[in-house]
């Protein structure tokens, strides 16, 4: 089965 | 102080529902131009990004601009006590320690009124860049929310594929394999009915079925959804509200091992 990915992966913290 | 007066109070509520099963306590943030709210789910896989015109209200003011935080687990409570051809306002002073919101019903002359505490809460603000995605399709809200309904009966993940054949959603599970494919369908007179699918590049993406059917919470405000994707990216599932504004959720991908 796939792996979940983390969202903060993509996005930066601002 | 803030002040805001909608007389189609049902739109927020709806948009408290697109929201409450996927974050607990939320910010409202208001400005002079909009309501918005961005927030992550507690396993920092989804984003929800919500925003409303000023110019969907009847009456808006907004001195400076407040975070309204909220138990979205009580305001829920709260909406339930609305009536659907409700007027909301809502109001709070700059200190913004408690909420005041107020139902109101010409036709039956009811006004229902709520002082809720508000919270202090210390929110992660990400960064979304503004990217041009590789595929872009427009679907009938309903049909994308029957689609991964009906999927789950068969895995957990949802391949999303979007090539010259048309957008497929596939699960694979233990009792085999589904797949719903949608080709572009311009056909019906009425535009909300349509498919229309703009492909740059081919794109496939696996994402958990479970977050894309909180997502279709969101099924009310609008009877268009919009999907983007890009190699690699998180997927982008947008729910217009009219033109005045939108519940955005973005997914991060699965990736094969």
């Amino acid at each position: 089965t796939p792996m979940q990915n983390d969202l903060s992966e993509f996005f930066a913290m601002v | 102080m803030f002040e805001a007066r909608l007389a189609n109070g049902n739109i927020f509520k709806m948009i408290v529902e697109s929201i409450r099963e996927l974050v607990v306590d939320v910010n409202i943030d208001c400005s002079t131009e909009e309501l918005s709210i961005q927030c992550m789910d507690s396993a920092h896989v989804a984003l929800v990004s919500m925003s409303l015109s000023q110019s969907a209200f009847d009456h808006f003011r907004c001195d400076r601009s407040l975070s309204l935080g909220l138990n979205l687990p009580n305001v829920s409570k709260i909406f339930k006590m609305m009536g659907r051809d409700d007027t909301m306002v809502l109001k709070a002073e700059d200190s913004a320690d408690k909420l005041m919101l107020m139902f109101e019903n010409d036709k039956s002359g009811t006004i229902a009124d709520f002082e809720l505490k508000l919270m202090a809460i210390e929110a992660e603000q990400l960064g979304v860049p503004d990217t041009a995605y590789k595929c872009s399709i427009s679907m009938p809200s309903s049909e994308f929310q029957r689609i991964v309904r009906d999927l789950q009966v068969m895995g957990d993940t949802c391949k999303i594929s979007c090539t010259k054949e048309g957008l497929k959603f596939s699960a694979t599970g233990q009792i085999g394999t589904g797949n719903i494919l949608m080709r572009q369908n311009v056909a019906s007179e009425k535009e909300e009915d349509h498919v229309t699918i703009d492909m740059e590049e081919p794109v496939e993406l696996n994402f958990a079925l479970r977050y894309l059917n909180f997502f279709t919470k969101a099924t009310p405000l609008s009877p268009t959804v919009i999907l983007k994707m890009s190699p690699g990216l998180p997927i982008v599932i947008e729910y217009p509200i009219e033109q005045l504004g939108h519940v955005k959720y973005y997914l991060a991908p699965k990736m094969e091992e």
